[in-house]
C-alpha cells in the first residue's frame, strides 16, 4: 500500500496546475524513491519529467512500486480543494482503482478526504540520457515568465542565443521584432534576483513560444528557473521544487523549413 | 506546425 504524508500539499498543486494544460491524462509513478511522472504533450513535442522524493514527506510508505493514472483536470479539481497550508496526505491500496487525498488544516480543526478514480493508461517511457550543456542560465523564474509573454505578444517562435555577452531573446512577428538580453547578474542585494549563466560554448536554437511560455505556468513553484541548452537538442527548463525534487520541461528545437 | 521536430526523435523508448 501507499501512504504519503505531505505538510507542504500546496507543492502538489503547483506542480498540477503547471502541467496540466500540456498534458490531460498522466501515470504518477511512485516507488520507494518518491513520486515521479514522465508525460509528452499530445503533440508530442515537449516531455515533461516531475520527481518528488521520498524524503520531502513527513512519512513515505509504499511496499510496492505502483502507477497510478489520472486525469489531471481531475486530479487539480480535488486539490483545489486543500487550503493553501493544509498537510496533504496520499493513500492507495496495491490493487485498488482509486486514491485519496486527506487534508488537515494547520490547527487540525478540519479535515477533508477526498477519493480520485484512477484510470488505465498506456504511456510511452522515454529514456532521458546525461547531457553536457553549451550554456547554462539561472533566472529569475518572474523574469522568464515575463520575456515569454512579452515576445508572444510579437512573434510565434523564439531564437535564444547564448553568447559571452549574455542570454538574448529573439522574435518576430507581423509587427516588427523584438530582443531581450539577460546578462550574467551575481551581484544583485536580493539573491532572488540573481541570474547566473554558466557558458562552455555559444549555442542558439529556435523554439515555439507557446510551449515555453506554458512552462512559465511553473513559477510559483521556485524563485528561479534553469534554462540549459546544447546545439540541436532540446532545452531543458528546470525548476527546482524547493529541496524536494524537481519539475523539468523538454522542448524539442525546430528546424529550418 | 513547419520545422517542429518531436521530442521522441532526441529520447530513447524504454
Amino acid at each position: 500500500m501507499l501512504e504519503a504524508r505531505l505538510v507542504q500539499g500546496s507543492m502538489l498543486r503547483k506542480v498540477v496546475d503547471a502541467v496540466k494544460d500540456l498534458v490531460s491524462d498522466a501515470n504518477i509513478d511512485v516507488s520507494s524513491s518518491g513520486f515521479s511522472l514522465q508525460a509528452m504533450d499530445t503533440s508530442h513535442v515537449s516531455l515533461i519529467a516531475m520527481h518528488l522524493r521520498a524524503d520531502a514527506f513527513e512519512h513515505f510508505r509504499c511496499d510496492r512500486p505502483m502507477s497510478m493514472g489520472m486525469s489531471l483536470a481531475n486530479l487539480a479539481k480535488v486539490l483545489k480543494c486543500a487550503g493553501s497550508d493544509d498537510i496533504v496526505t496520499l493513500k492507495a491500496n496495491d490493487d485498488g482503482d482509486t486514491v485519496t487525498f486527506m487534508f488537515e488544516s494547520p490547527k487540525e480543526d478540519r479535515v477533508s478526504d477526498f477519493e480520485l478514480k484512477l484510470m488505465d493508461i498506456d504511456s510511452e517511457h522515454l529514456g532521458i540520457p546525461d547531457t553536457d550543456y553549451c550554456a547554462t542560465v539561472t533566472m529569475p523564474a518572474g523574469e522568464y515568465a515575463r520575456i515569454c509573454k512579452d515576445l508572444s505578444s510579437i512573434g510565434d517562435t523564439v531564437v535564444i542565443s547564448a553568447t559571452k555577452d549574455g542570454v538574448k531573446f529573439t522574435t518576430s512577428g507581423d509587427v516588427g521584432t523584438a530582443n531581450v538580453t539577460v546578462r550574467q547578474n551575481t551581484t544583485a542585494d536580493k539573491k532572488e534576483d540573481q541570474t547566473i549563466i554558466d557558458l562552455k560554448e555559444p549555442v542558439a536554437l529556435t523554439f515555439a513560444l507557446r510551449y515555453l511560455t506554458s512552462f512559465a505556468k511553473a513559477t510559483p513553484l521556485a524563485t528561479h528557473v534553469t534554462l540549459s541548452m546544447t546545439r540541436e537538442l532540446p532545452v531543458m527548463v528546470e525548476y527546482a521544487i524547493q529541496d524536494m525534487g524537481h519539475l523539468r520541461f523538454y522542448l524539442a528545437p525546430k528546424i529550418e523549413d | 506546425p513547419p520545422g517542429q521536430q518531436s521530442i521522441m526523435k532526441f529520447f530513447s523508448k524504454g
